[in-house]
């Protein structure tokens, strides 16, 4: 009897990425990290758990990876603080959570899956998200520990109109000329 | 930005996407990752999508339930329905980025329109792959 069949994807972000850019242990890393990422949902769905589930394994391993642009690894906003936004859908019932602009939580993606199911709203927003969650008793952590030295220099050098190739999700050419073109090598959206 | 989508046993999709947006960012700018039909979405009459790249532009095309609805209303399969998105609607916008992408039946489509996006997925012998260029 054929077993129902099982799928997972998963992503990092999508941009200008220039083979060569990254030394080749940074690449393995980034490998690694992708590998454990899927591991850890595709491990949920193999012993038979739902979606929902696996997916915010996948994303929960990613965000604690400083090598992304989101939880640990976050980039720095104007001011120099981190604002992290996420959402969870399920496509049995499409029940929905969402955050945006949340501060203190440490996997975002936990923070969209108590909205989703703990609240009465599909998206809470900035300090109402951040008191939500926090009454929700989700694990909280001070916005700097968020901060990555990478991303601290990204922030630096885009304040100082540097725009020296890097990993960096960054402005795109949207705006002209305030954040530099978007085809650069190395650029890559967050 | 990251994210996930899956299709478990019980022929249920998921999608989950997470993002600090975009480096120096004012005005508490919020970007497609949160906003469901755009950045995130899943419907087990279509498919779960997670999407990544110029947030604005993601929001402007829908683009996570445009891929749906192509598949539910237009008869698309899922690849089909990401790639008119990806490459034919987003692009025409200016939009750069991609999509992953499960639907129920098990197909599986990560679709992007720039030269590299950071990305594993499970193919249909059930091996693992990850690929960033």
């Amino acid at each position: 009897m054929n077993k129902a069949p099982i799928a997972i994807a998963i992503h990092g972000g999508a941009g200008v990425l220039t083979p060569g850019l990254l030394p080749p242990q940074d690449e393995d890393a980034i490998h690694e990290a992708l590998r454990h990422a899927i591991d850890a949902g595709h491990q949920v769905l193999e012993a038979g758990g739902s979606s929902l589930d696996a997916v915010e394994s996948c994303v929960v391993a990613l965000e604690e990876c400083p090598w992304f642009n989101a939880g640990k690894g976050a980039v720095f906003t104007e001011d120099g603080t981190h604002e992290m936004d996420a959402a969870i859908m399920n496509g049995a019932d499409r029940s929905a959570g969402a955050i945006a602009g949340a501060h203190y939580i440490r996997n975002p993606i936990r923070g969209a899956r108590v909205v989703l199911e703990h609240s009465d709203h599909v998206m809470l927003a900035g300090e109402g998200a951040d008191r939500f969650l926090l009454e929700q008793d989700q694990p909280q952590v001070a916005n700097d520990w968020f901060d990555t030295e990478l991303r601290r220099r990204q922030w630096q050098d885009n304040r100082s109109g540097h725009k020296a190739p890097s990993l960096e999700p960054s402005h795109a050419n949207h705006h002209g000329g305030e954040t530099g073109g978007s085809e650069k090598p190395g650029h890559k959206f967050g | 930005t990251v994210g996930a989508v899956a299709l478990d046993s019980h022929g249920h999709v998921a999608s989950a996407t997470s993002t600090g947006g975009i480096t120096n960012k004012r005005f508490s700018r919020v970007g497609d990752t949160p906003l469901i039909g755009a950045g995130t979405w899943a419907d087990d009459r279509s498919a779960a999508i997670s999407a990544t790249g110029h947030g604005e532009y993601f929001i402007r095309a829908v683009v996570g339930h445009d891929i749906a609805a192509r598949m539910r209303f237009a008869g698309r399969d899922l690849a089909t329905a990401c790639d008119e998105v990806v490459h034919q609607e987003l692009k025409a916008l200016g939009g750069q980025g991609g999509v992953i992408a499960v639907s129920p039946d098990g197909d599986t489509r990560l679709s992007f329109n720039t030269p590299g996006m950071y990305r594993a997925w499970r193919d249909d012998e059930g091996q693992l792959h990850t690929a960033i260029y």
